[in-house]
């Protein structure tokens, strides 16, 4: 279960900028959220709190129970490299890395033999239509190929939260829905995500929509129509 | 005037990837057209052959008229930097410079004074919505204010062609209805516009839409409800 108590994060550059204000936040295991919100509002400061790729600077982040800032880099790095996916809203790809190689990064953690990581990686490039780019590099790949290698990577340690920022963002309505048959078979299968989106039919496919407003949570609603 | 006749662009990557086939298209001076299509089905690759960014593997591109293959590369430079905006997928800012330095690059070319261009750039920052971050520097601001200063720089020398690829991929839906009311109003005054966009919500905007599939043109369709 993931819970935020009071959290905020401000950056220091000019005046200071609160990108987060006191939020409270309590996901239940293998829920599936969409964060909403306008641009600047706070949803990737977030996600980054959430996957543990920077620390808040007032409040609490309990991880299955443990406090988050009690753990070592280590056990941060080990955390993040087995348990958490991340797809980021400007992907972070290995320019100079193949497709194949590109998404085979968080198998090495796993202590996976070569040829397992290596099937298990052309699986999920053809999981997300690339199987015919695999050994092309990020250069020679359209912007929502990237997209899709981002997040055939952030799936291949086969994590317990997925945490994905605007992950159809550059992808055509028709492909944007085959990457939520990928995302709503891993959830089935009890995994949590959270999602941030501005597209409202990507966000109706989430058990949960929670819209962050200047860097608190404005509204956060349970979809009872599933 | 915009002139495409039978282009074709090939990469020479494994077995070769054809991105675009044949391409015919003639676009009048001061239309709005919408490009849309599948991931990878020749958007990007079509907006950078227009922009002059690359050329033609087969094909002629009319520039005005002028055939552009003739063009010098000083030439080509001179309509890139004050007849073209350019608004790229991946943004490609400069990260060692803050906001408003980024905005004014495409003002050297113009020969504009350093106060004319503070005062532009700082209007433009303004316009879209970016004035309270303009000492900022990209890696301190969000993935749609990024975007935002990749559209601000692209109008900064008010072009007669503005080519956009997916302008509001990182925007939520108001603030991408905030920067479609720049597009019309720099379409009133007579610019041509191609924008890329997977959001059929964005490509309403446009006078024409135009569908890519595996590097043709699948559909073009007028608008005439306008
Ligand atoms: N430098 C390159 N080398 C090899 N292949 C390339 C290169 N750039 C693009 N491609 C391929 O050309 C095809 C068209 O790419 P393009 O970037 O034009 O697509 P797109 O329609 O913009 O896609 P998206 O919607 O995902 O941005 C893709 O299949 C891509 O893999
Ligand atoms: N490193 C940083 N230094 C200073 N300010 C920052 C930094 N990173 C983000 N910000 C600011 O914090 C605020 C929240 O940023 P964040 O990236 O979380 O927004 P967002 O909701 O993801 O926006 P978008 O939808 O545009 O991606 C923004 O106003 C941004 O300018
Ligand atoms: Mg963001
Ligand atoms: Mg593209």
């Amino acid at each position: 279960v993931i819970n935020l108590e009071s959290v905020t994060k401000t950056y220091h550059v000019g005046v200071g900028v609160t990108a987060l204000d006191g939020v409270d936040l309590v996901v239940p295991d293998g829920q599936y959220v969409a964060i909403m919100g306008s641009s600047g509002s706070g949803k990737s400061t977030m996600l980054n709190l959430l996957g543990c790729l920077d620390r808040p600077s007032a409040g609490k982040y309990y991880l299955g129970g443990d406090d988050v800032s009690t753990f070592s880099d280590n056990r941060l790095s080990e955390i993040r490299n087995t348990r958490l996916g991340f797809v980021f809203q400007s992907f972070n790809l290995i320019s100079w890395m193949t497709v194949t190689q590109n998404i085979e990064i968080p198998l090495f953690y796993k202590g996976v033999s070569r040829s397992q990581r290596r099937r298990k990686s052309a699986e999920l490039g053809d999981m997300v239509g690339l199987g015919d780019r695999l050994d092309h590099r990020p250069s020679q790949l359209s912007g929502g190929q990237m997209q899709r290698v981002a997040i055939a990577r952030a799936l291949s340690n086969d994590p317990m939260v997925l945490l994905a920022d605007e992950p159809t963002g550059n992808l055509d309505t028709h492909t944007g829905e085959e990457i939520m048959e990928v995302f709503t078979d891993l959830n089935a299968r009890g995994r949590t995500i959270l999602m941030v989106t501005h597209e409202s039919h990507i966000a109706a496919h989430a058990d949960r929509v929670i819209t962050l407003k200047d860097g608190h949570i404005e509204s956060d609603i349970m979809d009872y129509n599933v």
